[in-house]
C-alpha cells in the first residue's frame, strides 16, 4: 500500500470511477482505467458516455462537475446496456 | 424502456410490500408507495391493488447490503434503491437500500420520490436522459415532492408501453399515438375547448389547460403540446392567469392567492408570492386573466367583472380602481377567462370565444372561435 496519502486518494478515486462506469455504463471490468492512449481508451469512451447521459459537458475527463455527479445519491439500475 | 421493451400485458397489477422501514411509521411507507404508483396510474390504463400475502407482480422490500438478488446494496448515500423491469418472480420487484435515511420530507432521503422512479421500472421504464424526468437517475434532493409530476418525456414513455387512460396500444383498432394525451387531455380542436390562462413569451403564445399547454409559434401552423411540469416543474397546474412582462423578460402566472415567475424556463427565486402584494385588497382571492400593456407599461388583471390596472414603473397600483370591464372594454363578455397582447390588440377568451378589441378604437373588431390560432 502506498505511504502517499494522496497517491492513495488517486488510486482510490480511480477505483471509484472504473467501478461506477462498470456497473452503470458496461465498462468491461478488464478494463485498466486511465492507461494513456492515443485515442482516449475505453475509459475515456465511457466518461464521455456518461456524461452526455446525464446532461454534463462531455469532456472525456474526470472534472469536479463528473465527480460531484458520480457522488450523488441515485438509482442501482445501469443507465446503459442489458439490465442482468 | 428496457431492452426488448419488457412490459406488463395486463392492466390490472397487484403489489405487496413485503416488509418496512424502521425509519418511517407503516402508514407512511403505504401512503408513499400509494402515491407512486397513482402518478403513473393517472396516465395508463394501469391500475394497482394490494395484497399483504401470496405472489404479487410487484413486491417492494426494504434491504441492506447483500439481500439475495446478487445486487448488493452499499450503505448509506450512492445507491437509494433498484428495481426489476415487467416480468415473473423477481422481475417487477422494487427494492430499497434501508441503511437510507427514509423520510416524509426532503430532510433525508424522500422515500415516495425515489418509490415513483423505482415503480417507473417496475412498469418497463428506463433511465432516461432528461434531467427534468422522474427517470432521471440521480437522486435530486431539490424536488418538492409536493410538486412533483411527470415530466413529458416519462409520460411519453409510459404511454408507449401502456397507451393513455382510455386507450391502449393493444387495442388493434387503434394505433398507438406518437403524442401522449394525459388523463382528460384538452384536445386543441375541440369546439368546446375554453383556457385556464394565455400568455406571450419571447415571441410565441402560450396557451395553458389543466396540466398542459399549447406552445404556438407565429412561424408554425402546428403548436407543440407539453406538460407544464416538463417546463417548470415548479409550476402548479390549473392555471387562473398568466402575462409576459417584456422589459423584464419574464412571464408571470397566477393561482389562488399566488403567483409566480419563471424566465424562459427558470423559475425565478422569491416565488410564489402572495397576490395582494401587488396591492389587491383582501376580498380578492384570485384574479381570473391578466395582460399586460407593452407600450403603456401598464398590466390589467381581471377579476370578476372588474379590473385592476398596475403601474409597471411606479410598482404600484392605480388610483381609481378596480372599475367595470364593460365599461372600458366594451363588447367583451363580462368575465373573462384568459387575456393577451398581440398585433397590437388585446384578445379576450371567454368559454369558447374570443374578442379581439381594439384598445385605440375602444372596441371590439372580431368575435372568432378560441381555438382559431391553432387552424382547427
Amino acid at each position: 500500500y502506498p505511504l502517499n496519502g494522496a497517491a492513495r486518494k488517486e488510486g482510490s478515486t480511480t477505483d471509484f470511477v472504473q467501478q461506477y462506469l462498470e456497473r452503470y455504463y458496461n465498462l468491461a471490468k478488464d478494463t485498466k482505467a486511465f492507461v494513456r492512449r492515443r485515442d482516449g481508451g475505453p475509459v475515456v469512451d465511457k466518461l464521455r458516455e456518461m456524461q452526455k447521459f446525464l446532461g454534463l459537458e462531455v469532456t472525456g475527463k474526470l472534472d469536479s462537475d463528473t465527480l460531484d455527479m458520480m457522488h450523488k445519491p441515485r438509482c442501482g439500475v445501469p443507465d446503459v446496456g442489458d439490465f442482468a | 424502456t428496457f431492452p426488448g421493451m419488457p412490459k406488463w400485458r395486463k392492466t390490472h397489477l397487484t403489489y405487496r410490500v413485503m416488509n418496512y422501514t424502521l425509519d418511517l411509521p407503516r402508514d407512511a411507507v403505504d401512503s408513499a408507495i400509494e402515491k407512486a404508483l397513482s402518478l403513473w396510474e393517472e396516465v395508463t390504463p394501469l391500475t394497482f391493488s394490494r395484497t399483504d400475502e401470496g405472489e404479487a407482480d410487484i413486491k417492494i422490500l426494504f434491504a441492506v447490503r447483500d439481500h439475495g438478488d446478487f445486487i448488493p446494496f452499499d450503505g448509506p448515500g450512492k445507491v437509494l434503491g433498484h428495481a426489476y423491469p415487467p416480468g415473473p418472480g423477481i422481475y417487477g420487484d422494487a427494492h430499497f437500500d434501508d441503511d437510507e435515511q427514509w423520510t416524509r420530507d426532503t430532510s433525508g432521503t424522500n422515500l415516495f420520490l425515489v418509490a415513483a422512479h423505482e415503480l417507473g421500472h417496475s412498469l418497463g421504464l428506463f433511465h432516461s436522459a432528461d434531467p427534468r424526468a422522474l427517470m432521471y437517475p440521480v437522486y435530486n434532493a431539490h424536488t418538492d415532492p409536493a410538486r412533483l409530476r411527470l415530466s413529458q418525456d416519462d409520460v411519453a414513455g409510459i404511454q408507449s408501453l401502456y397507451g393513455s387512460p382510455s386507450v391502449s396500444p393493444d387495442d388493434p383498432a387503434v394505433p398507438p399515438e406518437p403524442v401522449p394525451p394525459g388523463p382528460e387531455t384538452p384536445a386543441a380542436c375541440d369546439p368546446n375547448l375554453s383556457f385556464d390562462a394565455i400568455s406571450t413569451l419571447r415571441g410565441e403564445i402560450l396557451f395553458f389547460k389543466d396540466r398542459h399547454f399549447w406552445r404556438k409559434s407565429l412561424r408554425t401552423l402546428e403548436p407543440g403540446f407539453y406538460l407544464i411540469s416538463s417546463f417548470w416543474p415548479s409550476l402548479p397546474s390549473g392555471l387562473d392567469a398568466a402575462y409576459e412582462d417584456t422589459s423584464k423578460d419574464i412571464v408571470f402566472v397566477f393561482k389562488g392567492n399566488q403567483f409566480w415567475a419563471v424566465k424562459g424556463t427558470e423559475a425565478q427565486a422569491g416565488y410564489p408570492k402572495s397576490i395582494h402584494t401587488l396591492g389587491f385588497p383582501s376580498t380578492v382571492r384570485k384574479i381570473d386573466a391578466a395582460v399586460s400593456d407593452k407600450e403603456k407599461k401598464k398590466t390589467y388583471f381581471f377579476v370578476g367583472d372588474k379590473y385592476w390596472r398596475f403601474d409597471e414603473n411606479s410598482q404600484s397600483m392605480e388610483q381609481g380602481f378596480p372599475r367595470l370591464i364593460v365599461d372600458d372594454f366594451p363588447g367583451v363578455e363580462l368575465k373573462v377567462d384568459a387575456v393577451f397582447q398581440e398585433f397590437g390588440f388585446f384578445y379576450f377568451f371567454r368559454g369558447s370565444l374570443q374578442f379581439e378589441f381594439d384598445p385605440d378604437a375602444r372596441m371590439v373588431t372580431r368575435t372568432l372561435k378560441n381555438n382559431n390560432w391553432f387552424y382547427c
